[in-house]
């Protein structure tokens, strides 16, 4: 099976 | 105080149609550069990206740069008003609470005004980034829409390969399965309708097909469509707005548990 990821972690904050 | 004036008024009726199902509410930053967007969607794992450049206006003034908080159901509302063929003009003062559509019509006999009332939306710009990517696919985007709609009546997720073959959608489900590939094919009349493999690695990553088919509906703003992927990133679906910008849909893989 698969978990979805959640896009913010990919991209820097602030 | 701002204002644009954009003569082929339905490429922002369009924009509008691709994104009010996936995002709720968000903040147009408009500044001398262009107008633009970044809002994710409400669970968090895609993230719109929306580019107007200042040049691809007849018209831009922006004296300083404004953050407008729209509710984009209700913008669209606004927008379905407008006729295709309009010429659309957005207005808005500095620091005030509305923002004004007018749209004319190509014989400038019929002048409309909605106003629409802004509002305070705390969001988080993100950074974005530039990366390379492991492989990236240009299709036409209608062919690209057909697959994501033909797959998801069988499965629920896609997977999607690039290899030196081709780009394969793969899906799975209760009553069966499906696999669709794509060879690269550059001998066509138009360069809209190829089909463009740029494979620096094999690259081969899982999405949700729900979101997939919502980004398709941005299928209007463009006759090709580009895909790009890296193993350790979330995929970028590109549709390119002519002479004006983009508009990007990020969204992160999904990854086995």
């Amino acid at each position: 099976h698969h978990s979805q990821t959640l896009i913010s972690r990919f991209f820097i904050r602030g | 105080m701002l204002e644009f004036r954009l003569v082929q008024g339905s490429l922002l009726k369009k924009v509008m149609e691709a994104i009010k199902d996936l995002v709720t509410d968000a903040n147009f930053e408009c500044s001398s550069t262009g107008f633009s967007l970044q809002a994710m969607d409400s669970s968090h794992v895609a993230l719109v990206a929306l580019l107007l450049r200042s040049e691809g206006f007849e018209h831009y003034r922006c004296d300083r740069n404004l953050s407008m908080g729209m509710n984009l159901n209700n913008m669209s509302k606004m927008l379905k008003c407008a006729g295709n063929d309009d010429i659309i003009t957005i207005k808005a003062d500095d620091g005030g609470d509305i923002v004004t559509f007018m749209f004319e019509s190509p014989s400038q006999d019929k002048i409309s005004d909605f106003e629409m009332k802004l509002m305070d939306i705390s969001s988080e710009q993100l950074g974005i980034p530039e990366s390379e990517y492991q492989s990236i696919v240009r299709m036409p985007a209608a062919e690209f829409q057909r697959i994501c709609k033909d797959l998801s009546s069988i499965g629920d997720t896609v997977i999607i390969s690039v290899t030196k073959e081709g780009v394969k959608f793969s899906t799975r489900g209760d009553i069966g399965s499906a696999n669709i590939v794509c060879r690269q094919n550059t001998s066509v009349d138009k360069p809209e309708e190829a089909t463009v493999i740029e494979m620096k690695e094999p690259v081969s990553l899982t999405f949700a097909l729900r979101y997939m088919n919502s980004f398709t509906k941005a299928t209007p703003l463009s006759n090709s469509v580009s895909l790009s992927m890296s193993s350790d990133l979330p995929l970028v679906v590109e549709y390119k707005i002519a002479d004006m910008g983009y508009l990007r849909f990020y969204l992160a893989p999904k990854i086995e548990d």
